[in-house]
């Protein structure tokens, strides 16, 4: 059954879209089912694949407006990208309004996650690209995840901003029924950058092995893959960026 | 009196941290008087320069939370930066609950506004760093503004999310006294990025004089400035960094 990964930082422009579509893309080609679920009101992955939502009469959005969960509701919100072979349930602006729609809601937070069962047997990996908040889809997309992913700028930063994250997590495990199970991925590493590989050195001393042993180095060809509506291995496969996200991938397949 | 430019961009990690910090440090080389106010809950410039919000008495968030507004706050909450010369108004975690606490009060929008006209006479520039949302923190940047700067990057994603701000504008706009007077900052360009330079070409197009002249371009020292919590001045007044932004000042001085 599928592993589900969510991608998520509240920290803006860190890399978790980047994350959701090249490792996708990574585990595609190392013969893996994916399916991506863009879970951000601002649907940045579903964009880059050209799904525009306000031209989609089905997106994610479906998904938190029924008011019975009805199986069949994945084969209208599920979209194959031709190109990749890459499933991907879009996002829409309208996810915003849920902050307010399922605050009366009871178990709002469990609603991913029981809809997740129907096509758990159809794929190997749900990958969960998440909104930079905090907030019921963030929640929704922890509660659903076998592993949370959180991308991580190599700058002094981003380090602070860790307390943060970790502070969101304490309070959210009184709420899960289980630990949550997170690894950091150092994203946009600079290696010309002596306070980049300051950083990193620290993430790694801190972090041990909740660190990914992956580094994913700053690759200009990213800006390429984006204006191309491209995955990276589409841009370049051998290119530093594309390398490193097949190494994660590898590295997530045999942990 | 003060030109009050705010900061702002709802997409997180675009460089409008470095532009506060940036541009209010060259403004200052250029012989202006400069206070940065620091309205971003995860006070990455306060942090940037050292303040560290956790260990002060008096920080933005005192502004807000006046019952009746006092001009003598404005001793306890500006502190100076020494090394650059920089005064700052330090943010502090607490502003997120703002948009909570002022939900019932009259005139919220303003509370920012009506403050400044204090310190009016003190400073030629007021450089406001705004958090990547949409809320009262915003607002009242935005009611106090003389000019709103929005960095945008050069990747094509930014393109679709500039549909996203001038629909803020627009609807801004009718809650304003008068038009929001903006320009946009393109940063992040990477001119070995053949999808930055497309992305550039049609924002000029586009925007014609509501783009800034000024490209900021990518430059791995604002890096090793954020390490070493140090302006880019600091760390090299010569690096393309600097300059660019240098350039950005003396386009707002003189327009
Ligand atoms: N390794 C990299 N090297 C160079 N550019 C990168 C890299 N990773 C991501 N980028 C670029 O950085 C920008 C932000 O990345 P991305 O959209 O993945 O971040 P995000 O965390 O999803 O942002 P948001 O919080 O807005 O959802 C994009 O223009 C992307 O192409
Ligand atoms: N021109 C540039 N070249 C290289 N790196 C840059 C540039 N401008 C900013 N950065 C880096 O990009 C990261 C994000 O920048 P910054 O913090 O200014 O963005 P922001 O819009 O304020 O983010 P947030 O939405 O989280 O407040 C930082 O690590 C910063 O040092
Ligand atoms: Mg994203
Ligand atoms: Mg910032």
């Amino acid at each position: 059954s599928a592993q589900v990964l969510a991608i998520a930082n509240q920290k803006g422009g860190v890399g978790k879209t980047t994350t959701a579509l090249s490792l996708g893309a990574a585990l595609l080609r190392l013969g893996k089912r994916v399916l991506i679920m863009d879970l951000d009101p601002h649907a940045n992955a579903s964009i880059h694949l050209a799904f525009y939502p306000e031209n989609l009469a089905h997106t994610a959005y479906d998904l938190f407006q029924e008011l019975e969960h009805d199986p069949a509701i994945w084969q209208r919100i599920i979209y194959r990208h031709e190109s990749t072979g890459l499933d991907i349930v879009p996002g829409h602006i309208r996810l915003s309004e849920l902050e307010v729609d399922t605050k009366d809601r009871p178990s709002k937070g469990l609603i991913l996650k029981k809809a997740l069962a129907d096509v758990s047997e159809r794929y190997d990996y749900v990958l969960l690209d998440c909104p930079p908040h905090v907030g019921v889809l963030l929640v929704n997309a922890l509660v659903a995840s076998d592993l949370l992913i959180i991308p991580v700028q190599t700058d002094f930063l981003a380090l602070h901003g860790l307390r943060l994250i970790f502070d969101s997590i304490r309070m959210l495990n009184r709420a899960l029924s289980g630990p949550l199970r997170y690894k950091i991925l150092a994203t946009m590493y600079d290696q010309r950058a002596g306070a980049c590989r300051r950083v990193l050195d620290i993430l790694r001393e801190k972090l041990a092995d909740r660190l990914f042993a992956t580094v994913i180095g700053q690759d200009t060809k990213f800006r390429e893959a984006s204006a191309g509506g491209k995955v990276i291995f589409d841009v370049d496969p051998n290119c530093r960026g594309a390398r490193a996200y097949l190494q994660l991938a590898e590295e997530i397949i045999i942990p």
